[in-house]
């Protein structure tokens, strides 16, 4: 977390997603980010070969939920031997649709003037958490209301020791935004929702007891609501 | 904030959800 109120959202730190021994001597390294409402892979490319790496292009599979480059893979300069490249690739969300298993699943090509490589990696959902993401109070209740018990996924989260406004605050820096605050029997139950860029709706109470380090967080809506969810324990910490 | 019967009906959800 940052300091007073320059917090941002969390972005894993990178990991590698191709191994430069599985593609002749190019390794991939990443991570994703959502900045000023923009999906960006952030990729460092390696070149372990003997020889100069050029043509970078990158191509990815159909997805769950329409990930697609929003321009050409951006290596400006031929990457010798043992140089490594920063590059940020900013992506849209209006490619091709299929679901994946597990539903974060992104199956991506590389190819440089070598030859064309596969890997796949797992995106944070929050990455789709839009900006425009709080629901109308009115809108929350009556939709709450209406969804069946069965639709509830609940989680706990250990050891977190914000309060509820810091949580708040520190979650709508990810886009999970509070709607209501409510003080019942020394629990602080905050009312949260979550729009995902396909237009599909998170709502999700969050509780907390005061002086009691656990977490706990129901949500409702689809399938989507579970993996949303778990992404509040990253962004709390 | 207006009194638009919505802070009441939150009050509601969290007691319901706390006390069901």
């Amino acid at each position: 977390g940052g300091v007073g109120t320059t917090t941002s959202a969390y972005v894993a730190p990178k990991t590698v997603w191709l191994l430069a021994m599985k593609a002749k001597g190019l390794e991939i390294a990443g991570t994703f980010s959502r900045r000023g409402g923009v999906i960006h892979m952030e990729l460092s490319l390696t070149n372990k070969a003997m020889s100069v790496m050029t043509d970078f292009a990158i191509q990815f599979n159909r997805n769950s939920f329409g990930l697609a480059p929003a321009g050409p893979l951006q290596v400006l300069t031929p990457l010798s031997p043992n140089q490594t490249t920063e590059v940020s690739l900013p992506l849209s969300t209006v490619g091709p649709v299929m679901k994946m298993e597990p539903l974060n699943n992104l199956q991506v090509a590389v190819k440089n003037n070598i030859d064309v490589f596969y890997f796949s990696c797992l995106y944070p959902i929050s990455i789709l958490f839009v900006e425009d993401g709080k629901m109308e109070r009115q809108v929350f209740l009556a939709t709450w209301k209406d969804i069946p018990n069965e639709n509830e996924a609940q989680f706990h989260i250990k050891d977190c020791h914000l309060n509820s406004d810091a949580a708040s605050s520190k979650l709508q820096s990810s886009n999970i935004f509070t709607i209501a605050k409510r003080t019942v029997d020394n629990q602080d139950m905050l009312y949260q929702s979550i729009k995902l860029t396909n237009g599909i709706w998170v709502l999700a109470e969050l509780r907390l007891q005061a002086g009691n380090s656990n977490y706990t967080v129901s949500g409702v809506l689809e399938r989507e609501s579970y993996i949303a969810l778990s992404y509040m324990e990253l962004a709390l910490r | 904030e207006l009194d638009d019967g919505l802070d009441e009906a939150f009050s509601r959800l969290a007691e319901s959800r706390t006390n069901p």
